[in-house]
């Protein structure tokens, strides 16, 4: 799983 | 960017113009519950915290500041201009229970403990939920009008594109994040009962009205 590096969704 | 999140933006953006449409061209806020709209902007504003600090793309933040002021519009409209023309004796949902609970999930279900961290979090719990009042006031009525079914539709499949599109991103780029993925289960699984009487009926075009 990705680390969240920051919403890119909306 | 993939076609479901795409198509789940702009089902989004449509949802909230067509709603800004039905009060204006019909002068009246009826039918539409408040307090799902006051749901929606604590949604928006606590998500997008990070709108001055994270830069994604002009896409992103245009879309963000069209959310955080066309509910915020929404709600300060029906505070004003159209307080006269809905009934809060309709609007009865008990939302402590819902910025109750996000809250208490987003405690418990996080992946950091930070300030931006958990407001997202709180964000995604409470979109989940943030219709039910809507949904509540439109079982009492039994009924709604045609361009608030569409409003309601384009807004229930926004989330529901936006599980395509989880899912779509875990095969295509490993990307996976199960907090919202949950949320937005819960918030289609919510609208089920719209979805099957707004198929069944007001594409059919009959009027929205419950059995």
């Amino acid at each position: 799983a990705a680390e969240p590096v920051g919403h890119d969704e909306l | 960017m993939n076609v479901f999140r795409l198509v789940a933006d702009l089902m989004h953006l449509a949802s909230i113009l067509i709603l800004l449409l039905k009060i204006r061209k019909t002068r009246s806020a009826a039918g539409i519950s408040f307090k799902s709209q006051l749901l929606y902007l604590i949604v928006f504003v606590t998500r997008y915290l990070d709108l001055f600090t994270h830069w994604v793309s002009l896409y992103n933040t245009a879309m963000k500041v069209f959310f955080i002021a066309s509910s915020g519009y929404i709600v300060y409209q029906m505070q004003r201009r159209y307080r006269a023309t809905w009934d809060p004796a309709l609007d009865t949902f008990r939302i402590e229970f819902l910025l109750g609970g996000a809250a208490v999930m987003s405690l418990i279900f996080h992946t950091k403990f930070t300030f931006l961290e958990l407001f997202w979090t709180y964000s995604i719990w409470l979109e989940a939920v943030a219709i039910l009042p809507q949904l509540f006031q439109m079982s009492r009525t039994g009924e709604a009008e045609t361009i608030t079914a569409h409003y309601l539709f384009a807004l229930g499949a926004y989330r529901g594109l936006y599980v395509v599109n989880w899912i779509y991103r875990y095969a295509t780029e490993g990307y996976w994040e199960w907090i919202p993925f949950l949320a937005g289960m819960v918030q289609t699984v919510l609208y089920a009962d719209f979805f099957y009487v707004y198929f069944s009926r007001v594409m059919r075009g009959k009027k929205f009205e419950l059995p």
